[in-house]
């Protein structure tokens, strides 16, 4: 169990130690100590090197010090003769004789004792990003005021995320700009605008942000992700990226990441929502208001079909429809297309009929007939007619009126002879 | 039809047969047949054919049976109870509204109305075309049609026929304007059984061979003689209103 103190001594000490033994200790004190083991007696035998016998200190396998020969103080108000103090919470001491003594050597006394460590100044690494405090037994990290402590109880940052810009124009910046930016931090800023916007960025040219490693690694970067696109990581002295970035996005994340070191004056950007164009499509047969040479996100166009063409929805043609630029950059009722009119089959006459057009599309030419001799057309004009972009058979005489055909009267088949009587 | 001759009914294709009672019609549309008042008279479903030279039963078979629809007598026909004391024939003139149209050919198809111009005036002298299956010198009924042309002659010609049987008294009968007096001098004459039948004559307007139809045969004093037939022209507007105001799809 780990003790606070305690005693090592040579075997049969304070008599002579006896030949070839070997005895170790191991020390330790709870965690968050150091040792601190102290040596009030010493008498072993002298060699080079204490190769004959000797008393040996070593920690994680560090040989920290050791002993032969004879050792006094060399401050008259302590009975110390030698110490040794690591910074652990354990230590080994091991003692050796061989066989050869031809003296009385009487060994060693020693004491130990857990003693604080600082470990804010006893270790080569820091063990805090920025303020580091000792107690007995441990020590905590603490950070300047606005910094936090991060959860792992060590690194300082700055609480930067969260900030949520919905205006359609805005300015976002690096914390502190045009001051320092702050180490070990990781900044998420969003943007969020309505849908049927994308987000274009421009970044002031002042850019500051610490470079790219020999591997062209940032170390302090900053990223925006738009939807499954990222552009970046950049870093560096001015803005690596386009001068307007066009996320196609109307939500953007905007990371900036800082390390340990190297500091830089940051960064600060203009955002702006750019509604999200429409394409003009193919205006064949159709004619768009208003013409523009380009539309965006909530235009409304009308689309009137030219002449001889309708747009059917369903069963109901008609001759023109409205469209607007919806937010993913489509058209609402973009299945509609002006075509070309259809009058359909002719309709039939009762005795007569209409040659079979070789296209019943506008403009296509059908002739109405009666079945001569005995049905003729009763109403004038050649029965000739057209389709017309109303989708109706039209006669320039009787318009969409179907002929009539009637019986030819007073004709007989064969005339009347009379037999002589 | 006396002094006639058999005629095919490609001659007379408008020629309509009634069949209760034995008389003749004049298809003047697809849905109406022109006759005269006394044959339709007390009859509002006359059963007619068409198309048929021959009217035996099996050959009606063959032809275009006409459904009658309603018929229209002239408001100005007298009606009678006892039809054999008649001796007013004017205004005898009567349409038939047909249920289904009539599907024309070569058998069938209609005569023409006469024009409304004077050129469709009868005049004394033209000479017109009878048809019917009524009685000839030899038969009471003809199973075959029976055709025969005629000139108009003066209204007086009518009535001056000297009565041969004593229970003709041409003189009782009543005389109009809407009658035409028609007879051949050789015997040429319609007869019981020809009635409602028309009498043509050629359209004076027209280039070819083409008719229309200026009297119906109505009544006569004796067969062989004269007959008189009702004036069509004189109805024109009557059978013009009355077909509009009855035409299909009008209620």
């Amino acid at each position: 169990e780990p003790t606070m103190y305690g005693e090592i001594l040579s075997p049969n000490y304070p008599q002579a130690y006896p030949n070839e033994v070997e005895k170790s200790w191991n020390i330790e004190v709870p965690e968050g100590y150091g040792i601190h083991l102290y040596f009030t007696h010493v008498d072993i035998e002298l060699s080079e090197n204490c190769a004959y016998d000797s008393v040996q200190i070593t920690s994680g396998g560090v040989e920290e010090g050791r002993l032969c020969g004879q050792r006094t103080s060399k401050n008259p108000n302590s009975p110390i003769v030698e110490e040794f103090q690591v910074p652990y919470n354990q230590l080994q001491v091991t003692f050796k004789s061989d066989f050869s003594n031809e003296e009385r050597f009487t060994g060693f006394a020693a004491y130990y004792a857990a003693i604080d460590v600082n470990e804010c100044t006893d270790f080569a690494d820091a063990p805090c990003s920025h303020f580091c405090n000792n107690f007995i037994g441990g020590y905590f990290c603490s950070c300047p005021p606005e910094y936090f402590l991060h959860a792992d109880m060590r690194n300082c940052g700055v609480n930067c995320s969260g900030d949520v810009f919905t205006a359609l124009i805005g300015e976002i910046a690096s914390p502190n700009y045009p001051n320092e930016y702050p180490e070990n931090s990781r900044c998420e800023y969003q943007v969020l605008l309505e849908e049927g916007f994308q987000i274009v960025v421009t970044v002031q040219r002042d850019f500051d942000v610490e470079p790219a490693d020999s591997d062209g690694n940032c170390p302090d970067s900053l990223v925006f992700v738009a939807g499954d696109q990222q552009f970046g990581p950049y870093c560096g002295n001015g803005f690596p990226g386009p001068p307007n970035i066009e996320t196609g996005s109307n939500v953007l994340v905007i990371i900036f990441q800082t390390d340990l070191t190297g500091q830089g004056k940051g960064w600060k950007l203009r955002y702006h929502g750019e509604p999200i164009p429409c394409p003009k499509e193919d205006t064949a047969n159709s004619v768009w208001e208003p013409e523009k040479a380009k539309y965006v996100f909530k235009d409304v166009v009308k689309i009137s079909c030219l002449e001889g063409s309708e747009v059917v929805e369903g069963s109901v043609g008609s001759t023109s429809f409205y469209s607007t630029c919806q937010s993913n950059g489509k058209w609402s009722n973009s299945e509609l297309k002006c075509q070309p009119v259809d009058c359909g089959t002719p309709e039939p006459i009762q005795h007569g009929k209409a040659e079979d057009p070789e296209s019943t599309l506008f403009g296509s030419v059908t002739r109405y007939t009666c079945e001569e001799p005995y049905y003729y057309m009763e109403n004038e004009g050649s029965g000739e007619y057209r389709c017309a972009g109303n989708g109706s058979w039209v006669n320039e005489v009787l318009g969409a009126e179907l002929p009539k055909c009637v019986p030819v009267c007073g004709v007989p088949s064969e005339p009347f002879k009379e037999k002589q009587r | 039809i006396f002094g006639g001759s058999d005629a095919k009914i490609q001659s007379f294709p408008w020629q309509v047969f009634f069949k209760n009672p034995w008389a003749g019609g004049a298809l003047i549309g697809e849905h109406w047949v022109l006759t005269a008042a006394h044959v339709v008279e007390g009859n509002q479903q006359p059963l007619m054919y068409a198309g048929s030279t021959l009217v035996r039963t099996s050959h009606l078979d063959d032809a275009q049976m006409l459904v009658a629809e309603r018929v229209f007598i002239h408001p100005g026909w007298e009606p009678l109870d006892d039809v054999d004391k008649r001796k007013n024939f004017d205004n005898d003139i009567a349409l038939v509204q047909l249920k289904d149209p009539v599907e024309m050919g070569p058998t069938v198809s209609p005569i023409c109305l006469p024009g409304t111009s004077s050129e469709y005036n009868p005049s004394v002298g033209d000479l017109g075309m009878i048809s019917g299956w009524g009685r000839t010198e030899k038969r009471d009924r003809a199973i075959h049609l029976k055709g025969a042309k005629l000139p108009i002659v003066p209204l007086s010609n009518c009535q001056q026929v000297k009565k041969k049987k004593s229970n003709v008294d041409v003189e009782s009968y009543i005389f109009t304007d809407n009658m035409i007096c028609a007879g051949g001098e050789k015997g040429v004459d319609s007869c019981k059984g020809d009635s409602g039948g028309a009498f043509v004559l050629q359209d004076p307007n027209e280039k070819n061979p083409k008719f229309y139809v200026a009297g119906l045969v109505s009544w006569g004093p004796e067969c062989g003689t004269y007959g008189l037939y009702t004036r069509v022209k004189n109805y024109v507007d009557w059978i013009m209103k009355t077909m509009q105001e009855n035409s299909p799809g009008k209620d």
